[in-house]
């Protein structure tokens, strides 16, 4: 890795960001959550966090220009120069141009760029970090197409921006905070639609931080739980606890800091990880999810999946991997739902009772980890095998806390 | 000295703004001795290859040229 000479950092953890304007290649709701995953790149290995303001001046303000936009360096038409940045200063210090000549794609095509990419590279410049002649590395000059579904920072990238700013404090900063959103520069029909009238949900601020239950709290109950992408998110109210793979600390946020539109208190969630899909449900609505970006024809009545109208919410529901349904919990019985044909399975509702021995209650949610479920009921988690339905052991809820 | 093909100069222009933008080589119009200038340029070149990885020849051969020609990040590699 490299550095630019003096080595240039920023001197806070809170350094913010704001985007000008987009892209006329994606979705604007597609390049907020392109350079937000980028940003998260960068704090998951340090101490920083990313704000993003909506108006005014950011210490990183980002932009789509063409040929000479006002710097020394004009952009060259398509191909050549895909983008650059600056080192961190004031003034256009830690500021990303796109070269708005190129395609720019959300996913790899061989006929464009994958903005998180282009920008995770950029931003390692905004942050201080030059180029790198190791191949493979996100900050070697060159672009290189490169599965970005799970993608991992590069060990050599971690060590340059570590050499910068040390490693995280705690757990993984929270990657990007909305604040309040002002009106945005996104049209009404790609603004994802809010879930009900906006309660005021509280920002994590100091003044009036919301009381969230502690962890080894022995009385600890959950409304919702779902794995998304390899983690596991707990909800309870207006609070997510963020279980990752990769560190051992639990990361505290608040729904709105992940889809600034859902409001407090799902009823259930799950994910149809071959579809990158989180589903998440409130009342007799849901919504679909792909990592921060919310499904734009979100929500819809949950009739769609195949409910009677008499059902007004449900408890919970989890999906099995391997036989593609998905199981929704309603007071003392489950319906089974087909991903693959999209509709409820005959014969259902059943009784939980009679088909999960040991399961003698209602669910306030469900989880599908390592070949097991686990239903919460209360401060308690059941787990039970997925082929046999046979209980195995009983937990508390918080048994994944590390208490 | 051997007049060079017209390709071979476009692709010499071609390696010469891009060493200017990301390697840092500067061209003396003014040098009398062209040489001067092409030695300087080689040495430039061999900095883009070692960088790279590529054989350092201080030659534009065609391996350096592909290389020059990927899309790639508009901030230099190397920086005074």
């Amino acid at each position: 890795y490299s550095t630019f000479p003096q080595s240039p950092r920023w001197k806070k953890d809170d350094v913010t960001y704001r985007i000008l304007n987009y892209t006329p290649d994606l979705l604007q709701a597609d390049v907020d959550e392109a350079i937000a995953k980028a940003f998260q790149l960068w704090s998951s290995v340090t101490p920083l966090r990313f704000i993003r303001l909506y108006s005014g001046q950011a210490d990183i303000m980002i932009s789509f220009a063409s040929g000479f936009h006002g710097d020394f360096y004009s952009f060259d038409g398509p191909g050549g120069t895909l983008a650059h940045a600056y080192p961190p200063s004031s003034g256009i210090g830690g500021d990303a141009h796109f070269d708005e000549d190129e395609n720019w794609t959300k996913f790899n095509t061989y006929s464009g760029y994958n903005l998180f990419l282009v920008a995770a590279h950029e931003l390692g410049h905004s942050l201080g970090l030059g180029h790198s002649n190791v191949f493979g590395a996100l900050m070697y000059p060159i672009y290189m197409a490169t599965d970005t579904r799970d993608y991992r920072l590069p060990q050599d990238d971690i060590d340059g921006i570590q050499a910068l700013y040390g490693r995280p404090r705690q757990s993984p900063a929270l990657p990007t905070k909305a604040f309040p959103q002002e009106p945005t520069e996104m049209t009404p029909a790609e603004a994802p639609t809010e879930m009900s009238p906006r309660e005021e949900t509280t920002e994590m601020t100091p003044s009036k931080t919301p009381t969230r239950p502690k962890d080894c709290d022995p009385h600890l109950t959950f409304d919702a739980v779902t794995t998304l992408r390899g983690e596991i998110l707990f909800f309870k109210d207006s609070y997510v606890w963020r279980k990752s793979p990769y560190f051992l600390d639990i990361e505290h946020d608040t729904i709105s800091s992940f889809w600034p539109p859902l409001v407090a208190g799902f009823d259930a969630a799950y994910e149809v990880d071959k579809k990158d899909r989180v589903m998440f449900f409130k009342d007799d609505q849901y919504w679909a999810v792909s990592g921060y970006s919310i499904e734009p024809d979100s929500p819809k009545p949950i009739q769609n999946l195949g409910f009677p109208t008499s059902i007004r919410k449900i408890d919970a529901a989890v999906h099995d991997e391997k036989t593609k349904k998905t199981y929704f919990f309603v007071g003392n019985k489950y319906w089974s739902f087909n991903e693959n044909t999209q509709s409820m399975e005959r014969g259902y509702p059943r009784k939980i009772a009679a088909d999960f021995q040991g399961i003698g209650h209602t669910i306030d949610a469900a989880l599908q980890k390592n070949g097991r479920f686990y239903f919460f009921h209360g401060s308690n988690q059941y787990e039970v095998d997925i082929k046999n339905k046979k209980l195995i052991r009983i937990m508390k809820s918080n048994s994944w806390f590390n208490c | 000295f051997p007049v060079v093909p017209e390709k071979e100069n476009e692709d010499m222009q071609f390696a010469k703004k891009y060493l200017e933008n990301f390697y840092d080589f500067k061209e003396e119009k003014n040098s009398l001795f062209k040489s001067k200038n092409l030695n300087h340029m080689a040495d430039k070149i061999r900095e883009m290859q070692s960088f790279f990885g590529l054989e350092v020849t201080g030659e534009l051969n065609h391996k350096t040229l592909d290389m020059m020609k990927q899309p790639r990040c508009g901030i230099p590699d190397v920086r005074s």
